[in-house]
C-alpha cells in the first residue's frame, strides 16, 4: 500500500511540474508530503513558484492562475489513470485569451486518451470540438440546435437559435 | 468503454425530450446565458446517483422534475439515459424519478439498485467526483483543498 | 425616515424591473418587502420570473443569470444615487456574448453620469473604453504599457507585452 | 467630483511606481492572467480605509509590501494615491504603510486620520462597500444576500 501511494505520488507530482512549467510559462510547481506522522496519513501541499519570484501562498494567486492550478491538477491525475470521460463546465470562464487557447490545445492533445465535453462561451476553446451542440430555451424549454462552427464569424456573437 | 449519447426528459428545464450524440474526442455544449447547459452536467451527475441538494443545484425535491411553461405542463417524471459502447456492445445506464420521489436505476433494460451500477462503474473510473466532471465555477476552488482532500485525490488515482 | 425609504425603495424597484425587463429580455423582475413587521425593520426579497414561466427560486438560476441580477441591482441603485466612480472586475466572465456586449452597452449609456474603472478579458466590453490600460508582469513587477483596441485583431489573443 | 490618476508604489506586485490615467468616462484595464489587474482594484480599496485579509486578498500584514524578485528587493513602504479633480481644484488623498505596521493618511499633503478621510469622502458616496467596487468573483453572489442585507443596500441608496 505505502509502495503503491509513493508511486502514484511521484509520477502525479512529476507530471504536476511539467504542467505547471508549460501553464505559467516557466514557473516550478511542486507538490509536497507534510513532514508529519507516516506516509500513508500525511496530507499534500502545493506549491507554486513563478518566474522572478520567491515561494508565494497560493492564497496570493489571482482568479486565472487559481483556475491554471486546478487544470494542472486535473490533467496530472488524467495522465495517470484516465476516467472514460471528463465533462469540464466553462473552465475557461477566468482565464485570458493566451489561456483559453493553451487550454483547448491541452484539451486536444489528451482527448485521443479520453473524451472531453465541455461547456464554453470562448470561440478559442470550442473551435477544437468535432462535435457542438448549441441549447437555447425557447418558451422556458431547452431544446438542441446544430451549430456549424465555420458560421462563427470572429467578431459577431455566437448565434445559437432554432 | 465510450460514452455515445445522452437522452434527457422531464429533468430540469428539458420540458421534451432531447438526444445529444457525444464525439469520440471533444464534444463542445454551447448556447446563451440560462439556456440549460449546466443543466445537462447535472443530468449526467444524476445518473451516477447524485443526491445532495447541493451538487445539483436543487432546494427541493421537486426541482428536479421540469416544472412547467406557457403550453407545457409540468413532468411527472424526470428521465436520463447514457448508452456507452464497450467492444462494439451497447450499454444503457438510466435513472428515472417520479413525483413521488421513488428512484428507479435501470442497467441495459434490466432494474438495478444504485449499488449494481456503482460497481459496474468502479473499474472504469467514470462519475468519480473530483477528476471527471467539474462544475461551473469549481475550477478555481481546488487551490483551497485541504492537505488531506488532496491526498484523498492522489489515493483515487492510485 | 419611513417616507424617505419607501420613496427609494419604490424608485429601485421601478429601475429594478426596468433592467430586468432590458437583461433578461422580456422577463418580470420584482423586489419586495417581506410582509412581516415595521417597514423599517423588514427586508427584501427579490423575484424573477422568466419568459414562458412561472416564478421560480433564485437558486435555480444559472452563473450567468445570476451575474445578470447583480448587474441589474448595481446599475439600479446608480440611477438613483450614483457614486462617483464604480471599479468592476470582471464582471462579465460569466455572460456569454449577446450579454457581454449588451453590459458594455450598458457601461457607455451610464458613462456620462459616472467613471467606470472595468477589468475585463473581453474584447465586447473593452471596446467601449476611452482609455485601454495593459498590464503585464515581467520579472515579477506589474508594470504599465499602453495598448491600441484598434491593433487587437477579433481573431487573435489580445497582446499586451512590454 | 473626478477620479484623474491612481500612483502605486510598493503595494503588492507594483514593486515600482506607476502611474494610471483614468479618463472621465471609461476606462479599462487588461493583461494576462496574473499580471496585476486585480492588485490595482485592491489598492484602490486599500487607501479607503479596508483592512480586512479576506477583502484585500491577503494572509498577513506584510503581504500589502511588494515581496520582492529578481534583482529588485522587497519593499519597506507600501503607497497608494488617487488624484481627483472637483470643480477645477485637484484633490490628493493618500495611504501609507511601512514594515513596521504603521500606517500614514494623508489629504493634500496633510497627515489626516481615517476617520477624517472617510468624512471627506461621506457626501460622495465613494467606497461604500456594495454599490462602488465589484471584486472579482462577486457579481454573481449578490443573489445570496439575505433580505436585511438587501434592506442595507436601499438604505445606503436612500
Ligand atoms: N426544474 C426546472 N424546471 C424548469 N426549468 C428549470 C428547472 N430547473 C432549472 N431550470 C431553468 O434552467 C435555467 C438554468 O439553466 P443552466 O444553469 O443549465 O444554464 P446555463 O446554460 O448553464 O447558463 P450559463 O451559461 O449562464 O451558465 C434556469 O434559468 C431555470 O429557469
Ligand atoms: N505582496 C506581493 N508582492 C509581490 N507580488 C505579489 C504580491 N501580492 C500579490 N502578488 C502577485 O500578484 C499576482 C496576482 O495579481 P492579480 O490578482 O492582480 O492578477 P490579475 O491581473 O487580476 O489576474 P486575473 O486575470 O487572473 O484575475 C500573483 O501572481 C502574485 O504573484
Ligand atoms: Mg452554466
Ligand atoms: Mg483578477
Amino acid at each position: 500500500a505505502k509502495k503503491v501511494f509513493l508511486e502514484t505520488f511521484n509520477s502525479v507530482n512529476s507530471n504536476f511540474s511539467e504542467m505547471i512549467e508549460e501553464l505559467f510559462e516557466g514557473a516550478k510547481g511542486e507538490m509536497r508530503l507534510l513532514p508529519e506522522k507516516d506516509v500513508l496519513e500525511t496530507g499534500i501541499e502545493i506549491s507554486i513558484k513563478k518566474v522572478g519570484k520567491k515561494e508565494q501562498n497560493l492564497y496570493l494567486l489571482s482568479g486565472g492562475e487559481k483556475s491554471l492550478v486546478g487544470i494542472a491538477l486535473l490533467f496530472s491525475l488524467l495522465k495517470i489513470n484516465p476516467s472514460p470521460f471528463y465533462i469540464l463546465d466553462e473552465v475557461d470562464a477566468a482565464l485570458d485569451d493566451y489561456n483559453a487557447e493553451r487550454l483547448g490545445r491541452l484539451i486536444k492533445r489528451y482527448s485521443d486518451k479520453t473524451q472531453f465535453i465541455v461547456v464554453t462561451h470562448n470561440k478559442l476553446v470550442m473551435e477544437n470540438a468535432d462535435i457542438l451542440h448549441g441549447i437555447t430555451m425557447t418558451n422556458g424549454i431547452s431544446t438542441i440546435v446544430p451549430v456549424e462552427l465555420e458560421k462563427v464569424a470572429d467578431d459577431k456573437p455566437l448565434e445559437v437559435t432554432t | 468503454m465510450k460514452l455515445k449519447k445522452i437522452i434527457i426528459d422531464g429533468f430540469k428545464s428539458f420540458g421534451r425530450p432531447v438526444s445529444i450524440n457525444i464525439s469520440e474526442n471533444i464534444t463542445a455544449i454551447v448556447g446563451p446565458n440560462g439556456s440549460g447547459k449546466s443543466n445537462v452536467v447535472d443530468a449526467i451527475r444524476w445518473v451516477f446517483g447524485e443526491h445532495s441538494y447541493k451538487n445539483l443545484r436543487t432546494v427541493k425535491k421537486n426541482d428536479i422534475l421540469f416544472s412547467g411553461s406557457n403550453g407545457t405542463s409540468a413532468s411527472n417524471r424526470a428521465y436520463v439515459k447514457l448508452i456507452f459502447e464497450d467492444d462494439g456492445k451497447e450499454i444503457d445506464v438510466s435513472r428515472e424519478m417520479l413525483r413521488d420521489g421513488k428512484n428507479i436505476y435501470m442497467l441495459n433494460g434490466e432494474v438495478v439498485r444504485l449499488k449494481d451500477l456503482m460497481d459496474f462503474f468502479a473499474g472504469t473510473g467514470a462519475g468519480k467526483e473530483f477528476y471527471s466532471i467539474i462544475a461551473q465555477g469549481q475550477i478555481d476552488k481546488i487551490v483551497n483543498a485541504t492537505p488531506e482532500e488532496l491526498r484523498k485525490l492522489i489515493e483515487e488515482a492510485a
